[in-house]
């Protein structure tokens, strides 16, 4: 409970006029930026005591999340190991075919397979130039994995597996290459 | 295409056709065999600075009544997986190098989506700047176009006109601005289509002032030099990480439907960009998770 009011509390004063509407000075943003996140960790502090509950006891792991999907950057696909993905559906209705990026580094094959262990086809695109230079971007990701997700119930979970292999798979994700219209 | 010089790309149940140098040209709609021409550019205002008031935090003010081409030369590649079709998508890289942007088409989906980055902002010239995104299309909206109210009802905005008084425009740009915290259309009733633009956070939206009929501009990024005494007594230059510039990244879905079948398109995906699943991963051991 103090850790969701704290989310509660930071959006209280998001609603302040002058966070809605930009109008702060440069330091009160930095600040707001910061008291956001802070609740954020609260948040994620929740969902990793709730997973706790459905797994089983012995499990310790603590889950990841990906705050820097939107320059196209994640520390944890990043490093070249297996994961297990889950996704949230935090809507009142199914999800059909919803496309995931993943950011991941050079050098490696990458394959996916749902929790039947079937597999789901899968590809490589590169991140463009522009999106690689964007300052502050620590990242070594140049190329990222896309998939489809076939459905996600309402308010449900789907467990995706990212293997990293070595070796080329037969069903490793196939790197698109770019093509040049004026050529 | 039998058109070597243009490439065309399918979603659901449009064909989104591109020039040979990647900017988008035409949209088709194949259900209703129908078809606009469009097109997508970044262009910029100069803030207003000088003695006069500022274009600052709390206003929008342009130098000039006009817009200026952020740049010209465009560089494309096209990244199309022939055989999942998963990606369909063209990178784009202007020749300033402060814009960038991914074009998306998704098999599965009838929206277009236009990722893109943008900054920092040059200001070496100490000319403060404000950057839109275009839509042009050949669409006959009667001046008219809709905004949304916090993500609620669609509200009727038309050029140089308020509802309730006679309204003198002192600003011919900004007073045309409005609020868009979720989407922006126009509609030709004529045609009964209709091109709604959805994006991912609260931007301001109006008609392009040099064609008022057909396009939608959509601010996306400002960096001004100037206080807009308004009270926040600093000029709205965010430094970014670096202290060059903010950078952002953000997404606009376009939308192109008959009017009645654009809301039930509209309001739905909405709600999945507001909402979009969290994705995390754990180092679970694979068979205690199954």
């Amino acid at each position: 409970e103090m850790n969701l009011t704290k989310m509660r509390e930071a959006m209280g004063v998001m609603q302040h006029h002058d966070a809605v509407t930009g109008t702060e000075k440069q330091h009160v943003a930095f600040n707001y930026a910061k008291m956001l996140d802070s609740a954020m960790l609260q948040c994620r502090h929740i969902i990793n005591e709730s997973y706790k509950k459905l797994l089983p006891k012995s499990s310790t792991s603590e889950h990841e999340f990906c705050p820097y999907l939107n320059i196209s950057s994640c520390p944890t696909t990043e490093m070249g190991e297996s994961r297990i993905i889950y996704l949230y559906n935090p809507l009142g209705h199914r999800l059909i075919n919803h496309t995931v990026r993943l950011p991941i580094k050079n050098g490696y094959y990458y394959r996916i397979q749902d929790q039947n262990n079937q597999s789901v086809p899968s590809v490589l695109v590169p991140i463009p130039e522009f999106v690689q230079k964007i300052p502050g971007r620590k990242s070594v990701a140049t190329k990222e994995l896309v998939f489809r997700v076939p459905v996600i119930e309402p308010l449900g979970i789907t467990t995706m597996y990212m293997y990293v292999d070595k070796n080329e798979q037969p069903n490793s994700a196939i790197e698109i290459k770019g093509e040049n219209p004026d050529d | 295409n039998d058109d070597k010089s243009k490439w065309q790309v399918l979603t659901k149940n449009l064909i989104v056709e591109f020039y040979s140098n990647g900017t988008i040209s035409r949209i088709f709609i194949d259900k209703l065999h129908q078809s606009i021409s469009i097109s997508n550019e970044f262009r910029l205002y100069h803030g207003a600075g000088g003695t006069g008031r500022h274009s600052g935090a709390y206003i929008f003010r342009p130098n000039e009544q006009k817009t200026f081409p952020v740049t010209n030369k465009i560089k494309s590649t096209f990244f199309i997986d022939r055989k999942y079709h998963i990606v369909q998508e063209v990178h784009q890289q202007f020749d300033s190098s402060f814009v960038g942007q991914i074009i998306r088409m998704d098999k599965y989906n009838d929206n277009v989506e236009f990722d893109f980055v943008v900054g920092p902002i040059p200001v070496n010239d100490q000319i403060g700047k404000e950057i839109v995104v275009r839509y042009k299309t050949d669409l006959e909206n009667d001046e008219t176009f809709y905004t949304d109210a916090n993500g609620r009802q669609m509200l009727r905005r038309r050029w140089n006109y308020r509802p309730s008084w006679k309204y003198n425009v002192q600003e011919p740009i900004s007073g045309n601005y409005y609020p868009v915290n979720s989407r922006i259309a126009i509609r030709d009733e004529k045609q009964s289509l209709q091109m709604t633009i959805m994006t991912d956070r609260s931007q301001g939206g109006s008609l392009s002032p040099e064609q008022i009929n057909g396009s939608i501009d959509i601010m996306i990024h400002r960096r001004l030099l100037h206080d807009d005494y308004f009270g926040v007594g600093e000029a709205l230059n965010e430094p970014g990480v670096d202290g060059h510039g903010l950078v952002i990244r953000g997404k606009h879905l376009l939308l192109l439907n008959s009017i009645k079948q654009s809301a039930s398109e509209h309001r739905p995906l909405a709600q999945q960009m507001f909402m979009e699943p969290i994705i995390s991963f754990t180092s679970i051991e694979s068979n205690k998770q199954a």
